[in-house]
């Protein structure tokens, strides 16, 4: 509990305060984004714990044979600028996506990519039809944004599972080593 | 009858702008245009003087087109078909269509806004149909009711309208619609914003504004925000939905109905997490 006070603290002065656009003073404003982002960190440790007991309730570490506590879980926030250091830094990654509604959906996963080709299997290890899309240019020049993604590695995550999930197994590769099994996408 | 009719839009080669969409397979004429109002700037005196602000939005005669033309680019793959549209230095847009799915994503960027005036900009989006929506609009309350709204009018008294253009907005928390005896079109949005209908067929939503002169409701600051030492810029979504207003879709679903999924896959939408590989293939990892 203590890990979501940080965050019930920050939205309770926000919502106290009319955190509405603008109708405080910018510096005010500066403090509602900092008190959020660190009571949204802070929840991260729950979150990748709660998931973690899903996904892998008696995980043991494959190589040490002992109980792994918890998977390291993180998330992308400035995914909506198109940036996000793990999965540009990364050539293999896990995507895992969960759904919070009571009833299954799809969603597109977008990640920003430095790479232009990847493999992706889903959780049965069949190969997911993927593409690779440009980050619009305009995006590329706005003031703070800090990537050297250019791409972004666009799929569907199909049927999650009510208050489930679905993980992806994410490889990069060079064109000629292209791993057997990818079908070739509509143009 | 298609039951899973391609969702298209199509775009003028020779402006760059949206000019058609076919959703549900129904088609219409809907094109999309950035304006932005100048911000009324006065001494706060009298009401007829208040200033735009970060209280309260005043516009100051009618909006400026941004631009009649974008360049563009397209790109098409198995997963997703997207536009990227550049009106000018600091507008704009990805038009995105995904495989199997019957919605038109709107997905704009707007700014750092260009400061050359007293007034401020007030950037909106505006859709334009041939839908013939009787000045009557549809807009959610904070996500769950759907409230009737009709243009120059109060259901609870006789209204004479002071403010034609703010006097007819109203907040948007995920859904702003109208719709005529065939045709029904809802356009989502990511986030709270001011919208209105101020004529037939169409639909306006706020997106971001500056503006440069206090308006003495208590901030005692003007609303023009930075980041990293310049204008703020905003990044966001829209998402357009056009089926039948009486019967189902050919997919079986109603309009109405089809929106509200939306609605709930978007606001409280399936979480993505990274993590690691350990090294491991998948094999392994599995």
């Amino acid at each position: 509990r203590v890990d979501l006070n940080a965050l019930r603290e920050a939205m309770g002065v926000m919502q106290h305060h009319d955190a509405i656009t603008g109708t405080e003073k910018q510096h005010v404003a500066n403090d509602y984004a900092r008190i959020l982002s660190n009571g949204i960190k802070e929840c991260e440790w729950i979150t990748a714990t709660a998931l973690s007991k899903i996904v892998a309730p008696n995980m043991r570490s494959y190589l040490r044979d002992e109980p792994v506590p918890t998977i390291p879980f993180t998330t992308c926030p400035l995914a909506n600028i198109s940036q996000c250091a793990f999965t540009e830094t990364n050539n293999d990654f896990v995507i895992t996506v969960y759904n919070p509604l009571s009833r299954p959906v799809s969603k597109h996963v977008r990640v920003p990519v430095v790479g232009n080709k990847y493999t992706i299997k889903d959780p049965q290890g069949a190969t997911v039809v993927t593409q690779i899309v440009p980050v619009p240019a305009s995006l590329l020049r706005i003031p703070g944004r800090k990537s050297l993604a250019e791409n972004e590695l666009v799929f569907k995550a199909v049927d999650i599972p009510a208050l489930g999930f679905k993980s992806y197994f994410i490889q990069k590769y060079e064109s000629n080593d292209i791993p057997k099994g990818i079908p070739k996408g509509r143009s | 009858i298609d039951e899973s009719p391609n969702t298209e839009f199509d775009i003028d080669p020779d402006t760059g702008m949206i000019t058609e969409i076919s959703i549900n397979g129904h088609s219409i004429n809907f094109t999309q245009d950035f304006l932005y109002y100048q911000g009324y700037v006065g001494d706060n005196e009298k009401f007829i003087n208040r200033s735009s602000g970060a209280y309260i939005f005043r516009p100051y005669g009618d909006p400026f087109k941004v631009a009649t033309k974008a360049s563009f680019k397209v790109t098409r793959g198995p997963v997703v078909t997207e536009v990227h549209q550049t009106f000018n230095d600091w507008i704009s847009q990805v038009i995105r269509v995904y495989e199997e799915e019957n919605v038109i994503e709107f997905n704009w960027l707007v700014g750092p806004i260009p400061i050359d005036d007293v007034h401020g900009k007030e950037i909106i989006t505006r859709y334009k149909t041939s839908i013939k929506s009787n000045a009557t609009f549809y807009t959610d309350s904070n996500g769950r009711e759907t409230l009737t709204r009709i243009r120059n009018f109060r259901p609870t008294w006789n209204l004479k309208l002071e403010e034609p253009v703010s006097g007819n907005y109203y907040p948007v928390t995920t859904k702003i619609a109208i719709k005529d005896d065939d045709l029904e079109l809802a356009v989502l949005t990511d986030r709270a914003q001011g919208g209105s209908s101020l004529k037939d067929g169409e639909i306006e939503l706020m997106i971001h504004r500056n503006c440069l002169h206090d308006d003495a409701f208590g901030v005692g600051e003007a609303l023009n925000e930075t980041a990293f030492g310049k204008g703020l810029v905003a990044r966001g979504s829209h998402y357009v939905i056009l089926g039948s207003s009486k019967d189902s879709n050919p997919n079986g679903y109603t309009t109405a109905s089809q929106v509200h999924d939306q609605i709930q896959q978007k606001l409280l939408s399936a979480w993505t997490f990274v993590s690691g590989t350990e090294n491991l293939s998948f094999d392994q990892y599995k």
